[in-house]
């Protein structure tokens, strides 16, 4: 189970 | 930090400083949409609140602080400088762009990761990002030919999107957490737009002639 969403990107 | 994600940010920088070079060297805005430009400024400033909140890198912070300060500061040239404005096409620039902000608002606030307000609007900037280029792509179509500059602008604009799609499969494969879906798909929506600019382009601008 893929852990949550990044936000590091523009 | 990959590769494609690097090319991706760098050919988003190009864009923005070869529409700069355009307007602040020779003064013109010719084949210019106002329209697109007011609104990659709300894409930019509905995506980047999180700016004085959470800090990823001094890269990430620098680069949107220069799309911020370069898509305002665009918008400030072609609306308020004289010799600029001059050249804006008023006549030809008349997609109604605020009728994309609204259902992109609405969808955003429907569709959505989590609902907090940064969540909303960044979704918001997205499906607006994604449409964004239309007031542009309509007035490519009625002003036929363009020059160089707004051709390559166009260009590099479309393709940073399309080497975001790259970064996400690449991503998807080699790190545990994921690009959200909603992320994928407008990026996908937003990459398509381009398709048939990307084909004249080619076919045209290659051949050693301008964008018609």
């Amino acid at each position: 189970e893929k852990e949550t969403p990044i936000k590091d990107e523009l | 930090m990959n590769i494609f994600r690097l090319a991706g940010d760098m050919t988003h920088l190009a864009s923005v400083l070869v529409l700069l070079l355009k307007i602040h060297t020779i003064k013109s805005c010719a084949g210019v949409s106002l329209r697109t430009q007011e609104l990659y400024a709300i894409v930019f400033a509905t995506r980047y609140l999180d700016i004085f909140t959470s800090f990823v890198s001094v890269y990430n912070t620098f680069m949107k602080l220069v799309f911020l300060g370069s898509s305002f500061s665009i918008v400030w040239y072609m609306r308020y400088h004289k010799a600029v404005h001059r050249t804006y096409d008023r006549e030809q620039d008349t997609f109604r762009h605020w009728f994309l902000v609204l259902p992109c608002l609405v969808l955003a606030l429907l569709i959505h990761e989590k609902f907090t307000f940064l969540e909303v609007l960044w979704t918001f900037s997205l499906y607006l990002e994604a449409v964004a280029i239309l007031p542009q792509l309509v007035l490519l179509q009625r002003t036929r030919n363009i020059d160089n500059l707004t051709g390559q602008y166009i260009f590099l604009l479309g393709g940073y999107r399309g080497l975001y799609i790259l970064n996400w499969i690449y991503r998807y494969f080699t790190e545990p957490h994921f690009v959200h879906w909603i992320t994928w798909i407008a990026g996908l929506v937003q990459t398509l737009l381009y398709a048939d600019f990307f084909y004249y382009y080619f076919l045209r601008f290659i051949g050693g002639r301008g964008v018609e």
